[in-house]
């Protein structure tokens, strides 16, 4: 933020920081960032979480700048601004998550895997937003309305993942051994298995545990 | 096969193995992975009891028992490549841990980061043979992420060319690092370095703590392990107290940082290189955050299709839970998210080695914008991925807190990745330094 606001150009992951409102010729306020997000577009949710990162970046520089300006120690301003500085790196991280997860899908030749994915990747950047939406609704990045509409896109695409779902961990390939599991057994063979499982507790070594004859039956004689 | 998990898979609009090959990086991967599987699959050494229903004691035991024969069969089958070694762990191992872990997944990695030449003919061929077992004592009893504050002390003697190790106070004992305890006998310490008078801050020494052949602590030395804890109960994560410990002057990782004959300090090109093995391990634990959450994701969602419960209409069958909408808002955001964490993972490893290939040619300049990511990142997925792990063992209902469901030992196993390597809002802060001044 500090080399941005100096006039350098800064490359990578954190490049949306070139485009903050106070760095253009035409000073904007955040309110007049634009608000049209398509939710249908990857492209356009990819925009949405750039623009929520560049704000709280920003949000946590300037109240950074503030308390330093409160002639408080840097030491000092950094930790009464912490709060703001870690939402910040992680509005970073989850556009870093969303952008990874959308440039991959063009690199997708299965039209049907590519789909499917596709759902994937809107269901987990609906759901960001719909988690955070005070974050996007007090930028100005996504409207109330749009809101509404992206936890009505949410449900439709729980519905269209639905019958993909066990196809879709199948797809991890993880072996039985591996997940240690009679949940989430292969062959879904559950009941049986459990049953098998508890059968070897320790516990069950024996008919009647050795506690009985220490202690239960000592008292139970007595009464 | 239960009727219902067959129906599922009927059902599905794409071939699920096109995926497995993305997953795994190709066609080839997914054939070479599953192949190295099934040597563990098919070989009797390596059938083994249910940890579950065995003592800490027990569990040590067999997880030591299955380090050894990991070790002879990797040599056996040939099996040399990291990421074939990583898939052979990951079947070999289950939902556990192993006390040699760290040797693999910490100490030889700062060897090839942080070693000379020379230091790494020493020291890595018996280490890949486990003669030695190493680990990485970092943390202390009272300091952890802040590793200014790390008090253990290195301090060079020129007259005999050797480093004097000390814990000055009970604060600076080295506590957490796994296999530690019982199992390592050399570790690398981390430690405030002083020469001429002067501290110049952390560096990583190799310290021998237990004799080769007899396994006893050495004299200066006490090493032990720190009791039970959430989860890892096969691991021994351990303490270490040094006492006028004496090391030779070589036993100092000098690829960056060096102390001549005489004591003269020579700076690294950077300080962060330092802390090179953690940049390593933090990017490695974002691809580990996907893995978790996928199991706990295939658990669920396969159970979830197995189970019927309730009724969504009057008099009809029970329905597979999976077809409540309540079920499905649990589940698929978090199986999603597992796909994100997956390709994240895949994104920061490739990163990490090209910046790391750039470091090793002296070009630092992409190094704190990979310090800051990896330490967002590690911070953002292991937070995520424990929150979800434990949405998925709420969503298998009274079943998950069984043992039987696997998500109990997913979960204690993954857990501490929120706070070793780095506690995560100490990371998020690393991160935001990053973006304050960029």
């Amino acid at each position: 933020y500090d080399q941005v606001q100096s006039g350098k150009l800064v490359g990578g992951m954190v490049s949306y920081l070139n485009d903050l409102p106070s760095q253009r010729i035409q000073p904007q306020q955040v309110a007049v960032w634009p608000t049209l997000v398509d939710i249908n577009s990857l492209d356009s949710l990819t925009e949405a979480y750039k623009l929520r990162a560049a704000r709280l970046v920003e949000i946590a520089a300037k109240n950074l700048q503030a308390q330093v300006s409160h002639r408080k120690s840097k030491e000092v301003a950094w930790n009464l601004t912490s709060v703001d500085l870690v939402r910040a790196s992680e509005a970073h991280c989850h556009y870093v998550t969303v952008k990874v997860f959308a440039d991959k899908l063009p690199k997708i030749q299965d039209r049907a895997v590519q789909a499917v994915l596709r759902n994937l990747c809107l269901l987990y950047s609906l759901y960001g937003i719909s988690q955070k939406g005070g974050d996007f609704l007090e930028g100005n990045i996504i409207t109330g309305a749009q809101m509404s509409q992206v936890n009505s896109r949410i449900l439709e695409l729980l519905t269209v993942t639905r019958p993909n779902a066990v196809a879709l961990v199948d797809a991890f390939d993880f072996k039985d051994v591996t997940l240690g599991s009679v949940l989430g057994r292969y062959d879904g063979n559950v009941y049986e298995n459990l049953f098998e499982w508890a059968k070897k507790s320790p516990l069950n070594k024996t008919e009647v545990h050795e506690s009985y004859y220490k202690h239960l039956k000592p008292l139970q004689s007595k009464l | 096969m239960n009727p219902d998990l067959r129906k599922e898979r009927a059902a599905a609009t794409f071939n699920p193995e096109l995926i497995t090959h993305i997953l795994d990086g190709s066609p080839e991967n997914t054939r070479r992975r599953r192949e190295i599987e099934n040597l563990i699959l098919n070989d009797p050494d390596f059938q083994h009891e249910d940890y579950n229903f065995l003592t800490r004691s027990q569990r040590y035991e067999v997880a030591v028992k299955k380090s050894a024969t990991m070790v002879k069969k990797m040599r056996e089958f040939g099996i040399a490549d990291p990421e074939e070694i990583m898939w052979f762990k990951k079947l070999h191992m289950v939902n556990f841990v192993e006390p040699v872990g760290l040797n693999y997944s910490m100490f030889i990695p700062t060897l090839l980061n942080q070693g000379t030449t020379a230091q790494q003919e020493k020291w890595m061929h018996p280490s890949q043979e486990l003669q030695i077992i190493g680990t990485y004592a970092q943390t202390e009893m009272g300091h952890g992420t802040h590793l200014r504050g790390l008090e253990t002390t290195a301090t060079y003697d020129p007259k005999t060319q050797e480093f004097i190790l000390n814990s000055p106070t009970v604060t600076s004992i080295k506590w957490w690092p796994g296999g530690l305890g019982k199992t390592s006998n050399h570790a690398i310490v981390l430690a405030q370095l002083i020469t001429r008078g002067e501290c110049y801050g952390l560096h990583a020494f190799v310290v021998p703590i237990r004799e080769i052949g007899t396994h006893k602590p050495l004299p200066g030395i006490t090493v032990g392990d720190i009791g039970p804890k959430f989860g890892y109960e096969e691991m021994d994560n351990g303490y270490l107290k040094m006492d006028n410990y004496r090391i030779p002057r070589e036993n100092m990782l000098m690829k960056y940082a060096q102390v001549k004959p005489d004591g003269t300090y020579v700076k690294p090109l950077s300080n962060k290189l330092t802390y090179g093995t953690m940049v390593f391990v933090r990017s490695f634990l974002v691809g580990s955050a996907a893995q978790s959450l996928s199991k706990a994701c295939t658990i669920a969602i396969r159970y979830s299709a197995v189970r019927r419960q309730s009724e969504i209409k009057r008099s009809e069958p029970e329905p597979q839970i999976l077809d409540f909408q309540t079920q499905q808002y649990k589940l698929f955001p978090l199986l999603a998210t597992a796909y994100a964490f997956h390709f994240l993972g895949r994104y920061i490893k490739e990163t990490y080695m090209r910046i790391n290939e750039s470091i090793g040619q002296g070009d630092l300049s992409e190094l704190p914008e990979l310090h800051a990511l990896t330490a967002g990142l590690k911070a953002f997925t292991t937070w995520t991925a424990n929150a979800g792990i434990e949405e998925c063992r709420m969503a298998c209902g009274g079943h998950g807190y069984s043992h039987s469901s696997g998500i109990p030992n997913i979960y204690v196993t993954f857990t501490p990745a929120c706070t070793f390597e780095g506690e995560n809002t100490v990371m998020m802060l690393q991160t935001a330094r990053f973006l304050m001044k960029i």
